[in-house]
């Protein structure tokens, strides 16, 4: 569904941002 | 079986795509649907995630976007 690919997104941005 | 899944997320496959073009993290998992990979919604964020911190591609922003890109 959408509303999972936007969570996982989110998740995937925030383990990005922590990093870089 | 593992030859169910047809998209392998590798970092191959994910260097090509940023090679291409720039992409944003939803871009990029659309191409790595859970559905075609075989793969867990935690265990594609968490591969992606590894994969992107290896391959530290350049950043710029579109259309308010944070897309990643790489050059040859």
């Amino acid at each position: 569904s959408s509303s999972e690919a936007d969570e996982m997104a989110a998740a995937l941005d925030a383990e990005l941002n922590s990093f870089m | 079986t593992p030859s169910a899944s047809d998209v392998q997320l590798t970092e191959e496959a994910v260097r090509r795509y940023l090679i291409r073009k720039p992409m944003t993290t939803k871009d990029l998992l659309k191409k790595f649907q859970t559905k075609r990979t075989g793969l867990s919604s935690d265990q594609t964020v968490n591969v992606l995630a590894q994969i992107l911190k290896k391959l530290n591609p350049e950043r710029k922003n579109i259309n308010d976007k944070m897309h990643f890109y790489l050059t040859e």
